[in-house]
């Protein structure tokens, strides 16, 4: 463990924590993407197969119970909550996120480290976690207000992927023969997808004025 | 596991 994977995984905790607050207190998930939102729990159901056969340390585990439960949860809230789903804005929210899922399993069936059952979803989890965001950001083009809340949410979750990569670099460094490519490239690719969201959202706190993506 | 492995990570 490393100050920068630390920061990651305190971040990524902190956009959950974020959402899950928001839509539990104010009862409203409008301008989240729930395609986003599935595909994250798809993500970590995927992910963390392994929390049944190996035990790294009572933080990994505990870390990826809270995952897991969070973002269950959260679809859970926006498809039967009575209130909540009211609040989700369907006609809006309309990426065909299973045209996602499709090109991630092929494309972890052909690239992996190990041609295993837990490995090739592992590998899977990691391409389809790159894109699970474009669901969450073409919303936020499309409803153009972003609310507090959305706009810190989607910032921490792009963050804690930067923090990431600063990690695999530190790892790089002071561990021998850590390279793991398919991690670094899908993890590389899915920060980058933030870039714009975060160009803006710089832009609109510098100017303190409210966060707008163009049309 | 082996001290390269990713997998530690979440």
């Amino acid at each position: 463990m490393n100050i920068f994977r630390l920061a990651g995984d305190m971040t990524h905790l902190a956009s959950v924590l974020v959402l899950l607050l928001k839509i539990h207190t104010i009862k409203s998930c409008a301008g989240v993407s729930l395609k986003t939102q599935e595909l994250y729990a798809i993500v970590f159901a995927t992910r963390y197969l392994d929390i049944f056969t190996s035990f790294y340390s009572i933080y990994n585990t505990l870390m990826k119970l809270i995952f897991l439960g969070s973002s269950f949860s959260i679809v859970w809230y926006m498809r039967y909550h009575k209130t909540v789903r009211r609040t989700y804005d369907r006609e809006q929210d309309t990426f065909r996120h299973w045209f996602l899922v499709l090109p991630c399993l092929l494309l972890a069936l052909l690239i992996h480290e190990k041609f295993t059952f837990l490995e090739v979803l592992w590998t899977f989890s990691l391409y389809l976690e790159a894109v699970a965001i474009l669901p969450q950001l073409v919303l936020l083009q499309r409803t153009r207000n972003i609310d507090n809340l959305t706009g810190q949410y989607v910032f921490l979750l792009g963050g804690y992927r930067g923090f990431y990569i600063l990690n695999w670099i530190y790892r790089y460094l002071t561990e021998p023969h850590f390279v793991h490519w398919i991690t670094w490239i899908a993890g590389l690719v899915q920060t980058l997808l933030y870039a714009d969201f975060f160009y803006y959202y710089f832009q609109s706190w510098k100017n303190n004025k409210k966060l707008q993506l163009p049309a | 596991p082996k001290d390269d492995d990713v997998k530690d990570e979440l």
